[in-house]
């Protein structure tokens, strides 16, 4: 009798594992099915996005070359700071002068997972453009001073080929109103600035609305199950931003 | 080992998941630029 209560228990134990393994296997299971699901989901709406892209900028640039061939030259103009030879370290500014134009180039620290190329070096920005194009599939952005049309400094921003810890700026011409933040060394000041932050608090520090938009579409994707609704709102709540702007 | 080869796919298709997000959002941005250039 002793024999069998012991052999009961045993195999009541062994039943009860068994069971809570199950259960385990069931829930990642669970788990595995859901995120198959956001990545079917993501695929399709990434594809989604891509046509889309694709479609307004096919349809912008052909607008663009009829109307304004003013992007083009400053895209050409700014292809040849990018294939001139610079060799500086961080912070650092090389000033060209030619007969046209003030050219000069700056190099900042970026975070890895930063895909807003945007840089502080001391002026206020306005972004008009941002491309990739299959030849150089690193982002570039265009910027123009806030004070356009009266100031003509123009600056393009692209994560440097050698280094992709750094930004790269090229810029055209030069201000003719100071700075918010007047002083030679606006670049090093920078980086004394983003150096002494942790990567997350440097985020924080970068708040900028869009920034945080990101944030949120990046962590809604993994932590909510309803990722797709939150994602769909947050892009939505975005373009409405943009076309209310 | 069925319970860690469950863990693993889990965490690839995370990992996948992540960057796909990251890429929706870089086209989502590059895509209201072209929007707001053409408005």
């Amino acid at each position: 009798i002793e024999k069998k209560e012991v052999s009961d228990l045993a195999s009541a134990d062994l039943a009860k594992k068994r069971l809570v393994k199950d259960e385990k296997v069931n829930k990642l299971q669970d788990e595995l099915n859901r995120a198959i699901s956001e990545n079917k989901k993501l695929t399709e709406t990434l594809a989604r996005v891509c046509e889309s892209y694709n479609a307004l900028h096919s349809y912008l640039e052909a607008l663009q070359s009829r109307k304004s061939p003013e992007h083009d030259n400053f895209q050409k103009e700014h292809d040849k700071f990018a294939s001139s030879s610079t060799g500086l370290g961080y912070g650092t500014t090389e000033i060209i002068s030619d007969d046209k134009a003030t050219v000069s180039t700056a190099y900042f620290p970026a975070d890895k997972s930063d895909t807003s190329l945007s840089v502080r070096d001391g002026y206020q920005w306005r972004k008009y453009g941002q491309k990739i194009t299959k030849d150089n599939p690193s982002p570039r952005a265009y910027f123009r001073c806030s004070f356009s049309p009266s100031c003509p400094v123009k600056k393009k921003v692209q994560r440097s080929a050698e280094d992709p810890s750094l930004f790269v700026a090229h810029y055209e011409g030069t201000h003719n109103h100071p700075g918010p933040h007047v002083g030679g060394s606006r670049t090093v000041k920078l980086d004394l600035v983003q150096g002494g932050l942790g990567p997350v608090e440097e985020k924080k520090e970068r708040g900028t609305v869009q920034e945080v938009l990101m944030q949120q579409m990046a962590s809604s994707l993994t932590n909510d199950p309803k990722f797709t609704a939150v994602l769909a709102a947050a892009i939505s709540g975005r373009l409405i931003d943009q076309s209310r702007t | 080992s069925t319970t860690s080869a469950l863990v693993d796919e889990l965490n690839r298709v995370s990992a996948e998941n992540k960057k796909l997000s990251e890429m929706l959002t870089l086209m989502c941005e590059n895509y209201n630029v072209l929007r707001k250039q053409l408005l």
